[in-house]
């Protein structure tokens, strides 16, 4: 296993254990400013740990970035791993990161479903779900992003357990989902949240589970507008943006309707590069070009969180 | 690891709401089978479906017999994979 992270390939993909391995290496060589949290345990009783970069304080306002809860969308976890290692890397030069990072802390998850993302590697590399099972189900595993407690139950998810929209038995019944939920929850003070999936190239906002406008709509909608415009600067890429269910269809039971109703205001999706070519399975070479792209739409809503503190 | 050898990836233009119905169904007469890489959604988006070698033909005709016009994504997904786990194993080294 490498023995520090500078050795690590930023323009590959790797697996879990790799990336467990790269965390260690990464925290140990930025721990002025970054920490690992294990936050819980999946279903199979693997580790859950975030990475959060702090310059300080307690309790400060935050911003939280998952990648992965669909566990063949390995991008996203390239793209988590690759910002993680820019926000480090270039935290003294760039003058508005700094700001960020005084004011605020950032907590990414780049590893969301670790069950389904070792199966991946292991067995079935387009898995896409969890990995829990109930007695007298054969089918196994449930879509992390049908599993929140906002608008539960809805028609944009399935209560077949075999679907690849399967909801779960209950709100936050998987343990991935209830980890975060306790965490943010306890934290308290999460003013803005980003959940990476790939791919269809749309930066998009609450609700997913109705058509109804949330009462910040036309903020939400400028600030889409300038984080994808901050995105197609990079490498020309045009995303489309707008409100989940009218931008591309009805989803319940998702991690930014949860997070809205929580009142984290700024809660955004992202749905990463499509070549029209490999759909998720994009290879390595586009992991650089597409993460760095992200990382400017991320900054875009970061910069407006702080400075339209709430 | 599962074998993809021969599994497509077909991208459908649904013309309107009445034909991404039938794409949805399909999920039901294929149930397990057909895996929404981009579900119907709406008809100004495309529908990326997956479909084991196994299927394809039964599918394609499926969306002949209603006019569904579509295009091969991925012609053999398992080609994707053999590269990308080339390219892993070439980065570990």
């Amino acid at each position: 296993l490498e023995r520090s992270s500078s050795s690590f390939s930023y323009s590959s993909y790797h697996t879990l254990d790799e990336i467990y391995n790269w965390m260690d290496n990464f925290v140990a060589e930025h721990s002025n400013l970054v920490s690992k949290i294990h936050i819980g345990n999946s279903f199979e009783n693997r580790s859950i740990l975030v990475l959060k970069f702090s310059t300080g304080g307690s309790n400060r306002q935050a911003v939280w970035i998952d990648t992965g809860i669909h566990s063949r969308e390995w991008i996203t976890h390239a793209t988590g791993i690759w910002i993680s290692n820019k926000i480090a890397s270039s935290y003294a030069k760039d003058h508005l990161l700094k700001k960020i990072l005084n004011a605020m802390d950032i907590f990414i998850d780049i590893i969301t479903n670790p069950d389904g993302f070792a199966f991946t590697h292991s067995m079935n590399r387009l898995w896409r779900k969890n990995k829990s099972s109930q007695p007298g189900i054969s089918c196994i595993g449930v879509d992390l992003n049908r599993n929140w407690r906002t608008g539960f139950g809805g028609n944009g998810s399935n209560k077949n357990p075999c679907s690849e929209t399967y909801r779960g038995p209950a709100p936050e019944s998987e343990p991935e989902v209830a980890a975060i939920v306790e965490f943010i929850t306890n934290h308290g003070n999460f003013k803005a949240l980003i959940s990476i999936h790939s791919y269809s190239q749309m930066v998009m906002y609450p609700y997913g589970h109705s058509l109804e406008p949330v009462p910040n709509y036309y903020e939400l909608f400028n600030l889409a507008k300038d984080a994808v415009k901050a995105l197609n600067k990079v490498h020309g890429i045009q995303y489309t943006f707008g409100s989940i269910s009218t931008t591309l269809y009805a989803a319940s039971g998702i991690t930014v309707d949860w997070a809205y109703d929580t009142g984290i205001k700024y809660a955004f999706s992202f749905e990463l590069r499509d070549t029209g070519q490999y759909g998720f399975l994009l290879p390595a070479s586009q992991i650089v070009p597409t993460a760095e792209e992200t990382w400017m739409a991320i900054r875009t809503i970061m910069k407006h969180t702080m400075n339209h503190p709430y | 690891q599962m074998n993809f050898t021969g599994d497509q990836v077909l991208r459908i233009l649904a013309k309107d709401e009445k034909q991404l119905t039938l794409l949805r169904d399909l999920e039901g007469l294929k149930p397990q089978k057909v895996d929404f890489w981009r579900g119907p959604a709406r008809p100004s988006l495309p529908v990326d479906m997956r479909v084991p070698f196994s299927e394809l033909k039964d599918v394609k005709d499926y969306l002949k017999s209603h006019g569904l016009r579509y295009s091969v994504m991925i012609k053999d997904i398992q080609v994707l994979l053999d590269e990308e786990r080339d390219a892993m194993a070439k980065s570990r080294r």
